[in-house]
């Protein structure tokens, strides 16, 4: 079966989208098949891809149960993507009970073509479809922008993780993934400091320095593999693909 | 009755936590009485005013009809926070009908106590806590980071409140606010150049430049103007909440 990785955080504009596409198209450079699932209503994996993004996706698997290679498009070599469809918003509100959590993890037990890696990036927010991210998943990879009121929400969100994951009685690997980091700041030093004293073993090996081909490069429908390849924006997301391929952390 | 406004952008990051902070200080300290309402469960319009941000708050105003002042905790002088309170997070589920959306505006028209100002900090979502704040509000504030991502989720959220706005038979005033502005870069002049050409008369006039001091500032639990009153961050913000109070945009 194929690992399945979540970029989750409900701060905002922390680069869990960034951080989707690019570990993503980097996977698939190396040569695995990828899967995407783009979970949040507003599109923004999709459409950094440069797909449409209007096609129904995400949306017909939970409330008409396709299959997810029925909703799946290319978008690069070794790389698919579902996108989220228009009707996506109204999953929130779905009526059931606790299957409702289990509807993602079923859709992608079902896939008869056989991936390496399910990407899944998540909405800046902690409903239903957050929930079916994370009992659908392996790996949670919670990226954490170099600023305060990130890392003032990072605690916090471990906690209601391990809460979660207790009254559902799953388990899951836990990553932070620090981003937009500039060593020659004193905040996003400070912040990466208390980072790897607070989770140690947790911490991905690379920071993602900030970079404005990573903030350009959507506006062109391209991944920083194709913008600017030579960019730090490229070797760092290159670097931390084999992190999170070899689960390499900060030493405590 | 207070002028309410609310900073409002289903886009995470883009500033909404920074300009309610900020333009709630500047307006108090123009010798205006401010009303904040920090309407995000991560509840980080407290926070950056160091409040303590555990203590009950909006949660009680929705479930148990408790007024506005009983929550509101003093912060500043002329300035007045209702905190989310642990409950918030569970409004979203809350049963009931068309009403639900109400509560916030209902509550505002108790208010005993006069205000100038109330200021309301948002999620970054579009469920029934942002309904309530649309329909408690006199003005609309986008604030729009200047990257291809937030300008390209901004017409779809025009789209999508005009359409709110039609079924509910209400309007509001909307304006842009442009943040982490950086002239020196062609993707912040570019987007900024975008939103003067779809929004005319409507983007605020003074943008928000990027300033690692009012990053910096939450961190202390205190604002820019207390932090770094000569900053850059404390001169844009100063001038915003004059150009709000004035409606002062730029010309198409
Ligand atoms: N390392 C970086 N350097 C420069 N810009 C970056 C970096 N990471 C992200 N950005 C830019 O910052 C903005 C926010 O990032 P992104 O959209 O990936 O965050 P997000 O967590 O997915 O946001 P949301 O919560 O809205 O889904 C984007 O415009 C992106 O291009
Ligand atoms: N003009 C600016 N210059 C430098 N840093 C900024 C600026 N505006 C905001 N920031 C920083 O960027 C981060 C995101 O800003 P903020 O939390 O205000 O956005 P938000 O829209 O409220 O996010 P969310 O969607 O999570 O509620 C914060 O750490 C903040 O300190
Ligand atoms: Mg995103
Ligand atoms: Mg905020």
């Amino acid at each position: 079966p194929p690992r399945t990785l979540i970029f989750l955080n409900q701060k905002g504009g922390v680069g869990k989208t960034t951080s989707s596409v690019n570990v993503a198209h980097a996977l698939a450079l190396s040569g695995y098949e990828v899967l995407g699932l783009d979970l949040d209503p507003q599109g923004h994996f999709a459409a950094s891809l440069g797909l449409e993004g209007l096609d129904p996706g995400l949306d017909e698997i939970f409330f008409e149960g396709v299959g997810l290679l029925e909703r799946a498009q290319p978008a690069r070599e070794r790389l698919r993507l579902v996108p989220p469809g228009p009707r996506l918003p109204e999953v929130e509100q779905m009526a059931g009970g606790r299957e409702r959590g289990w509807i993602l993890q079923r859709a992608l037990t079902q896939l008869k073509q056989p991936f390496d890696y399910v990407v899944i990036d998540c909405p800046p927010s902690s409903g239903l479809l957050a929930i079916n991210a994370l009992l659908a998943t392996d790996d949670v990879i919670m990226p954490v922008s170099c600023d305060y009121l990130a890392l003032e929400g990072l605690a916090g969100l471990m906690r209601t993780l391990m809460r979660v994951e207790q009254g559902l009685n799953i388990s899951t690997r836990k990553y932070v993934l620090v981003t937009r980091f500039n060593g020659q700041r004193r905040l996003p030093r400070e912040v990466r400091g208390k980072l790897e004293e607070y989770f140690p073993g947790q911490v991905l090996y690379t920071p993602i320095r900030d970079n404005v081909a990573l903030a350009e490069a959507p506006g062109f429908g391209q991944t920083v593999f194709e913008y600017r390849p030579e960019s730090n924006g490229a070797k760092d997301y290159a670097a931390l693909a084999e992190d999170i391929r070899l689960r390499r952390v900060l030493e405590a």
